[in-house]
């Protein structure tokens, strides 16, 4: 029997390998597109022909999001186990579209009223939106010499809300000297993302003026004309980590209701099992 | 039995066995179940062109030996300690006990997607931290 069930052990491997591709297995067979179900590892794995991304992203976006991942993660890749966010997920998006609408007024560091077409294909139905930002870049990094205090408007254009006017929002805000401004854009973006509209399309008016001598007039804003659009989101799917979960473990199951007695009364249970130790040992 | 045991004291006290031999069953066996390293980098997978970071992934793995008595050292049920008296006394086309991955470590992961856009993603249970005995 040693042998017959090395011979059939041999079979099985040979026939598996004989397989073309063992992803099939994995995959539904009933043709549905597939491409949303693995995570992107396993994309790669299963069509092999590791093709390059069609698009390459900007440089200062991947500069910044290197940044961010060495915020989070160890260089071997481990999740930091210090970071507090409970997004385990965040995708930057520059925008696929975009043309002035009216050129910028120098004399105040306004910029380029602009019009941006953004894309969120790449979202997935499982990943729930908690932050978004739309992110500027400085040109190079500048101390302003006073605060530059800055009113960007944003409006949404598409998809529009039903009822009401294009949802719009002011922010203004104190500039130093930064590299990047982040704008807080949750609050519009959020029942677009909900309501997983794919293609978002907005105009932002953006203008800066010197606190100490507005009257000055021209100063030259920075600014990379077409912003980044970062969703801060929370995957909600089995291969995503939740780091929450890991912070309060599930019960394990041989805890039984008496368990909770020791929870009620640490003290007594601490003696309980000093003694039962002493005891053993 | 009392005739034996008068016979068996007659007998000289001979070493019937070098304690070298006798105690070596106790040593840990060489490849007992382990977790063993396997660094690679992305671009040995020609992965590289769209991971970002990180660079260097060491996925680990196990392997080796599971011994009988696994209970104190893997956290093995003892379902695992049925199995392997199965292996042995009734039925060896039954397996032996595998020594698998028992606890993982999740993976950051920055990714460039096919449309350009940049992705930072979490995945659960991509390096193995602890080996046990199913």
């Amino acid at each position: 029997s040693q042998a017959s069930r090395g011979e059939a052990q041999i079979a099985a491997s040979s026939e598996l390998e004989s397989e073309a591709d063992p992803w099939p297995l994995l995959l539904p067979g009933d043709g549905t597109d597939r491409s949303s179900l693995l995570p992107p590892l396993f994309k790669v794995l299963s069509d092999r022909r590791a093709e390059a991304p069609k698009l390459q992203p900007d440089s200062r976006a991947l500069y910044y999001m290197k940044k961010l991942y060495k915020t989070y993660a160890t260089k071997e890749g481990i999740p930091k186990p210090t970071r507090s966010h409970l997004y385990n997920t965040v995708r930057l998006f520059s925008p696929c579209g975009q043309h002035e609408q009216a050129p910028g007024g120098h004399m105040t560091g306004a910029l380029p009223v602009m019009d941006l077409l953004f894309n969120l294909d790449r979202v997935t139905a499982m990943e729930h939106l908690l932050k978004s930002v739309l992110l500027y870049t400085l040109n190079s990094p500048v101390a302003f010499p006073s605060a530059v205090t800055c009113v960007c408007d944003l409006m949404i254009k598409e998809p529009l809300s039903s009822g009401k006017g294009p949802p719009r929002a002011p922010y203004s805000f104190t500039l130093k000297n930064h590299r990047w401004i982040e704008i807080d854009v949750t609050s519009l973006l959020q029942p677009l993302v909900v309501s997983s509209e794919r293609s978002i399309h907005m105009s932002v008016n953006f203008t800066c003026t010197k606190d100490q001598a507005p009257q000055d007039g021209a100063f030259n804003m920075p600014l990379t004309v077409s912003p980044s659009l970062i969703l801060y989101l929370n995957d909600t799917s089995a291969q995503a980590y939740h780091s929450w979960h890991s912070l309060y473990p599930t019960r394990r199951p041989s805890q039984g209701p008496d368990q909770d007695r020791s929870v009620a009364h640490p003290v007594e249970e601490a003696t309980e099992v000093e003694r039962s130790a002493r005891h053993r040992r | 039995g009392q005739e034996t045991i008068n016979l068996e004291s007659k007998k000289p006290l001979t070493p019937s066995f070098n304690l070298s031999e006798y105690f070596k069953q106790f040593l840990f066996p060489q490849n007992e179940c382990e977790l063993h390293d396997f660094r690679l980098s992305f671009s040995q997978l020609k992965w590289d062109n769209w991971i970002v970071a990180p660079h260097r992934y060491n996925p680990r793995y196990c392997k080796g030996d599971c011994p009988r008595a696994v209970r104190h050292r893997y956290g093995s049920p003892v379902h695992t300690m049925v199995q392997n008296i199965i292996y042995e006394k009734l039925d060896p086309s039954v397996p032996r006990p595998s020594c698998v991955p028992g606890k993982y470590s999740p993976l950051s992961v920055l990714t460039i997607e096919p449309d350009g856009s940049i992705a930072y993603k979490e995945y659960e249970d991509m390096i193995a931290t602890r080996c046990t005995c199913r």
